[in-house]
């Protein structure tokens, strides 16, 4: 038996859209922990890790790790029908083919019943050691997305710089070349518009704009993104997700010939 | 010139 009730239902909602046009069937896992999924894109360049803790939910039943296939655009669209302050509801019996999701509105008097259908999923599980990055930058998640979206317009990869005085983000096209730099700040009086940069190596790596872009999906879930980068690692591209956990997508580089 | 990389190259299955 599982039971998982989220008092932000538009939580949910959230990250769904955030990971809908990266990966198309991926199993969530569940146990004692908390909801969780690992997902690559079809291409393999990409992998997504989702983690919402059982604290962060109102009542976290689950009597056995269970893993459940999903679509994620079907699951996108039952959740796109539940308003943004609903409490969302998944339930799912031992063994079932499907999950409800069940939508209450805030004053109690509306409340809906959905269910889709799980699907067997052959996925693999990625190792993802723990590792200390050359260069960890937090931004603010729209300017990282404003950054993305902008230079998408000029170029297909962007070059990402980090120095110990900022962060270069390049790129070049047909029609030119476009150089951004966020300069470390030191206000310290509104930190979700910081922009702070912990280096231990100048790091420079290459990566396709088109993901980022699909990342950045992922902004309405945090005011601040941080970006992890190591020469010989995929690069970590987190939002925190308040009280419950993250999401996180690592992208790997363009390897030079 | 550059290739993209795949994430099999850096993590491993478990």
């Amino acid at each position: 038996m599982l039971e998982l009730r989220l008092l932000q239902g538009g939580l949910l909602k959230k990250v769904l859209e955030a990971m809908k046009d990266l990966v198309n069937d991926a199993n969530f896992d569940c146990s004692p922990t908390g909801f969780s999924l690992q997902a690559m894109d079809s291409s393999h360049v990409a992998l997504v890790s989702l983690l919402l803790r059982s604290e962060g939910f109102e009542h976290y039943r689950c009597d056995r790790n269970v893993s459940m296939g999903m679509n994620l655009n079907n699951m996108a669209k039952m959740l796109r029908c539940a308003g943004n302050d609903d409490i969302v509801t998944l339930k799912a019996d031992d063994g079932s083919d499907c999950i409800t999701f069940m939508f209450e509105n805030p004053s109690q008097d509306k409340i809906a019943d959905f269910e889709m259908k799980l699907m067997d999923i052959d996925s693999e599980h990625l190792g993802i050691p723990d590792a200390e990055y050359q260069s960890i930058v937090r931004m603010p998640a729209a300017e990282f997305a404003r950054i993305c979206r902008d230079l998408s317009t000029i170029g297909d990869t962007v070059l990402i710089s980090v120095s110990k005085e900022g962060v270069q983000f390049s790129t070049r096209g047909d029609m030119g070349t476009a150089n951004i730099v966020c300069r470390r700040t030191t206000t310290v009086d509104k930190p979700e518009e910081d922009v702070i940069i912990e280096m231990e190596e100048p790091v420079s790596l290459t990566f396709a704009l088109r993901y980022l872009n699909s990342f950045t999906k992922a902004t309405p879930l945090a005011t601040q993104v941080t970006i992890s980068m190591s020469s010989d690692l995929p690069m970590v591209i987190e939002y925190r997700i308040e009280g419950m956990g993250y999401i996180r997508y690592y992208l790997a580089p363009k390897i030079d010939e | 010139k550059s290739s993209q990389g795949r994430m099999e190259s850096f993590f491993k299955p478990v």
